[in-house]
């Protein structure tokens, strides 16, 4: 249901601190990635999901680099 | 290929937006590619219709989720104008498709491609440079708590579940990246946008990238 109650937005919060702990735990150098609290941390990383990773995953062919020859079909 | 390029330093790229509560960004992706690439060719940049692509999309789910190929497939066969924003404005939600006449003004798009270009992303950065903001599809699942700096970790290829816009890339420093404008509003990560490793396909990034003519 949207808008989550407060209870739950709560509970969000405090799982998202978790995970910010954890995601930070990978910087090494100043310009790696930093997370922290947001417009997103009063959800649940699967509320998240619905509401907001909204594209579908498409199949394309690889790019042709140049000088690309096709191999001739010999046995 | 420059160390740095950003198609924002050519004034091409409208504002980040915001999808609000609605799983369009397939749409948002889709028109400012457009958008950009129709100021590119000389014509004045203007904010086009996300919620026409929203609507009349039929073969995406609107605010339910969609794909940036099925969205360009469709703007391609129907040679459907996008008209400006202030003539459908967004409302986060799906609705009815509204048709307008052919001599109402808007923007059309001639053609499209879309490439995997994982392995290769000098020549992405090629195709940046020569056709205008690139549409791609990215594992944004961590992308939740970002705040800035480069991401690099916590997120993988051939997951994808976000369609974002690539603007431009920075080599000047240690860490290559691209800049990828997002569209949940510019309060979120570097004003709107992320900053992707450059190399490494990082998130998908290189996985499903298409371009617009237009």
């Amino acid at each position: 249901t949207w808008p989550p109650s407060r209870e739950r937005g709560a509970a969000a919060f405090r799982e998202s601190l978790n995970r910010h702990r954890y995601l930070n735990s990978f910087r090494h150098e100043n310009s790696t990635a930093f997370y922290g609290i947001n417009q997103f941390s009063y959800l649940f990383p699967e509320e998240f999901k619905a509401l907001y990773l909204g594209s579908k995953t498409f199949r394309s062919p690889r790019y042709p680099t140049k000088g690309q020859t096709s191999i001739l079909n010999v046995s | 290929l420059p160390l740095r390029f950003d198609w924002r330093d050519k004034h091409v790229v409208t504002k980040v937006r915001n999808q609000q509560v609605c799983g369009g960004c397939w749409a948002f992706s889709v028109v400012g590619a457009v958008e950009s690439v129709n100021a590119i060719q000389g014509e004045p940049l203007e904010d086009l219709s996300v919620q026409q692509v929203i609507d009349c999309s039929f073969s995406n789910y609107g605010c339910r989720g969609g794909s940036p190929l099925s969205a360009l497939s469709w703007l391609n066969k129907t040679h459907v104008k996008l008209v400006a924003e202030s003539e459908y404005p967004f409302k986060a939600e799906n609705g009815l498709c509204h048709y307008f006449s052919s001599s109402e003004s808007g923007v059309s798009i001639k053609n499209y491609s879309a490439y995997d270009f994982s392995d290769q992303e000098d020549e992405m950065a090629r195709a940046l440079l020569s056709l205008g903001p690139l549409i791609v599809v990215v594992d944004a699942v961590s992308w939740q708590d970002y705040l800035g700096g480069i991401i690099q970790h916590h997120c993988s290829s051939g997951e994808a579940n976000h369609a974002v816009l690539v603007t431009g890339f920075d080599k000047t420093g240690n860490t290559p990246y691209w800049m990828v404008r997002n569209s949940w509003g510019d309060s979120w990560g570097v004003d709107g946008y992320a900053h992707v490793k450059m190399g490494g396909n990082t998130c998908g990034i290189a996985d499903s990238v298409s371009a617009v003519f237009v």
